[in-house]
């Protein structure tokens, strides 16, 4: 089974000011992705809702490579560290 | 910070008191994303604060050793963010981790870090005697907001932030109305190769940034090598780190009653005269011998035993001085003398174990003393705090520098402030605190200073944009210290600072509240940068939410209507624009002033701006030609409008590359 590591799928500015229809489209992008609202709900980490949108979803390499060329997604970069200073 | 705001000009007492008549922060809220936080810490105190701000939405979540009366008018929001950090870090095992599992700190870096940006006063407070004065923070009435979203995990001894945990920080920090975001992290160099936009903060950022919250991010720490800053967004202020005008001379008295000045932080009992040794091969011996610090344990006991060892290091790294410590006092030795480059980063060695810091010159006179005796002997006194000329102002030695490697025409850092040795608060359980302060030493300390001084700009400032807040601090900060003297850039070998140091110089609030002028920024001037450095039309829009169409041909990042200008590929004559918008009295006249870099043609059109009433923002174009006929570094000049009362100087930062996209080793 193909390993799922931590992607950032990075929308761009929010369409919609409730934060609960932004995360319900995060949820819904997500499902015809994985073919099921568990495996949605499974995969999900965060959603991004109030300054911007996106979410961080535990996604395959191939699942990542998929949802990026979707149109409304501006980027999807795999989880990376920060260091303090 | 018992010395940062006296040094800066903003101590209570200074005459003109930016403190009062910005009642000290009170109205504005700072957003700290870090480690957590200690609440007992009486840097939190509340006293004399005021309700909270009607603007503030967030909350105070409880967890681990930690509830929400933790939380009070001073540290009025405190969150957690570790769901990322837990799904890369399959063996952190939440019950055993040393970590609270909350917003509690268990690191200190956050405690650190918050009280330097808004702690409140508390008085009498030093680090073992050393450093010794009145904490508080850069707004010292403003109120923090802490995000914990850095993890320590045990089993590889490490702290770490995911950058899934540090963008909900954002996001919530962004929903919960703070004013200001300060992260003293940073991903390492280089960076991500494509755009910077594609970085976790750099992304959260631009949303605050349009939103009007100001984002300060530390400039890193691996300096002094250049193209080493992160965090080079130019919706960011980017911050480098000096040193403070103070510093803890330790006498070294010889044998022969030489008296050298060392530092440290030393607070044990004096060492009177005791054996010296520099392990060497005397020429008749058959052991090992090493007088290389990170080598010391190669020579045998009886070389170190009851003596203070001698020895050198290449590294500027504070952790050179306690590994060598660590071997003389396995070995028996009573104190260690390392000769290194200067590392700004000064510590205390474990359980007060003399270990004393001077430079390769001060090092090799002590070789020679005891080259030149067959019994050396040397005296440690503890060490003491100097305050004021004759000590001078530095960029740190591990301050990251420019330029910028993802896009070199954005100057970067943006401004510098104290984070050498800086005495705050951490937690009572961090090695090495002294009743629950500590000095650390980082641009993760510098950027701090300039949220605090940010939240005081936005204090008096409330309708300036981050763009304009940016700046009023860049055009108006000191390239000498307050004193006059010129800042040095440390590094192997110490120079005059220059913009990739410490970008517009050392920030300087008392001249930034009235900057006269203004180089802003909107949302226009961001998509002119995504569009100068290649993002596609439909990645803008969805990025800013609106329709965009790139002109064609797209714009020059050289028209970033930044307050600075840099042309790292300068062969042909340029002609770029700026524009600037007046904050000061309405009816102003400004002249233009050009110190042109080396070889340089600089040309400013028009060389007068005249505003009133009706004219607040103006234009002005700048013509750039080099005379070079080589490829060269940069070379930096300025740009000054003044009006007698305002000088608005940006620097200016210009490499001519004669054959581009060359690079070569001579």
């Amino acid at each position: 089974v193909a390993e799922s590591k931590v992607h950032i799928v990075y929308l761009g500015e929010k369409q919609h000011d409730d934060p609960e229809f932004v995360t319900e489209s995060h949820h819904q992008m997500l499902c015809s992705l994985l073919g099921s609202k568990e495996d949605a709900h499974g995969s999900m980490v965060y959603s991004y809702r109030h300054g911007f949108s996106g979410f961080a979803a535990k996604l395959t390499k191939s699942q990542a490579k998929k949802i990026a060329n979707l149109p409304e997604v501006v980027h999807v970069i795999p989880d990376s560290f920060y260091k303090l200073k | 910070t018992t010395r940062t705001w006296d040094y800066l000009g903003l101590s209570a007492s200074s005459p003109k008191n930016l403190l009062n008549e910005t009642n000290m922060g009170e109205q504005i809220i700072i957003g700290i994303i870090d480690t957590g936080v200690w609440p007992e810490s009486e840097v939190f105190n509340d006293d004399g604060i005021g309700s909270v701000p009607s603007h503030w939405k967030g909350g105070c979540q409880s967890g681990e050793m930690f509830n929400s009366s933790h939380c009070n008018k001073k540290l009025i929001g405190a969150k957690y963010f570790i769901n990322g950090f837990l799904e890369e870090n399959k063996s952190f095992n939440s019950k055993e981790s040393l970590d609270f599992i909350s917003p509690r700190d268990l690191n200190g870096h956050g405690t650190h870090v918050a009280t330097i940006a808004a702690g409140s006063y508390v008085q009498d407070i030093s680090y073992k005697g050393l450093a010794g004065g009145t904490v508080r923070g850069g707004a010292p009435r403003a109120r923090i907001a802490m995000y914990k979203g850095c993890w320590y995990l045990d089993d590889l001894d490490i702290t770490t932030c995911s950058s899934a945990d540090i963008l909900k920080a954002m996001d919530e920090a962004i929903h919960d109305g703070v004013d200001v975001l300060s992260l003293s992290l940073g991903s390492v160099v280089p960076q991500h190769g494509e755009t910077d936009i594609r970085d976790g903060i750099s992304t959260g950022a631009f949303h605050a940034v349009l939103k009007g919250i100001t984002v300060v991010c530390a400039g890193g720490n691996s300096g002094p090598e250049a193209q080493t800053v992160t965090n080079t967004a130019p919706w960011i202020v980017t911050v480098a780190a000096t040193t403070l005008d103070r510093s803890f001379p330790t006498p070294i008295t010889l044998g022969n009653n030489k008296v050298i000045l060392g530092q440290a932080m030393y607070t044990g009992p004096e060492l009177g005269f005791t054996s010296l040794v520099y392990p060497e091969d005397p020429g008749n011996s058959n052991e090992t011998f090493s007088g290389t610090c990170e080598d010391l344990s190669l020579n045998s006991n009886d070389t170190m035993v009851g003596k203070v060892v001698l020895c050198f290091t290449t590294s500027s790294s504070s952790g050179s001085v306690s590994s060598a410590a660590g071997s003389v006092k396995k070995a028996g030795g009573l104190g260690v003398i390392i000769a290194r480059h200067p590392g700004s980063d000064l510590e205390p060695c474990l359980d007060d174990f003399p270990c004393v810091s001077v430079d390769y010159e001060l090092g090799t006179n002590i070789l020679l003393y005891i080259r030149s005796t067959g019994s050396p002997v040397l005296k440690i006194q503890p060490s003491t705090t100097l305050v004021g000329q004759p000590v001078g102002t530095k960029v740190a030695s591990f301050s990251s520098r420019g330029p910028n490697s993802i896009a070199p025409a954005i100057l970067k850092p943006d401004i510098a402030a104290p984070g050498a040795s800086i005495l705050a608060a951490t937690t009572t359980n961090t090695t090495l605190n002294d009743g629950g302060f500590i000095m650390l030493s980082g641009t993760s300390m510098a950027a701090p200073v300039i949220s605090g001084v940010v939240a005081l700009l936005k204090a008096l400032h409330p309708d300036w944009s981050p763009a304009a807040i940016r700046s009023a601090i860049v055009t108006t900060a000191w390239r000498t210290d307050p004193f006059g003297e010129q800042i040095d850039a440390e590094g192997s070998s110490r120079k005059l600072a220059d913009p990739f140091d410490y970008g517009g110089g050392l920030v300087n609030l008392e001249k930034a509240v009235k900057p006269g002028l203004v180089y802003d920024l909107g949302l226009q001037d961001y998509v002119l940068y995504m569009c100068s450095v290649g993002y596609n039309d439909s990645s803008i829009s969805q990025l800013v939410g609106e329709r965009t169409t790139c002109s064609n041909p797209r714009p020059s990042v050289l028209d970033l209507n930044l307050p600075s200008i840099t042309i790292p590929d300068l062969k042909e004559e340029v002609t770029l624009t700026r524009t600037v918008t007046n904050v000061g009295p309405p009816s102003s006249v400004y002249k233009v002033k050009v110190e042109p870099p080396l070889g340089v043609q600089v040309t400013v059109m028009p060389k007068k701006l005249v505003f009133n009433s009706k004219t607040k923002k103006l234009s002005y174009h700048v013509r750039v030609s080099t005379r070079h006929k080589i490829n060269t570094g940069f070379y930096f000049g300025s740009l000054t409008w003044s009006d007698s009362v305002h000088n608005v100087i940006i620097p200016l930062s210009v490499r001519t590359q004669i054959l581009q996209n060359y690079y070569d080793e001579n």
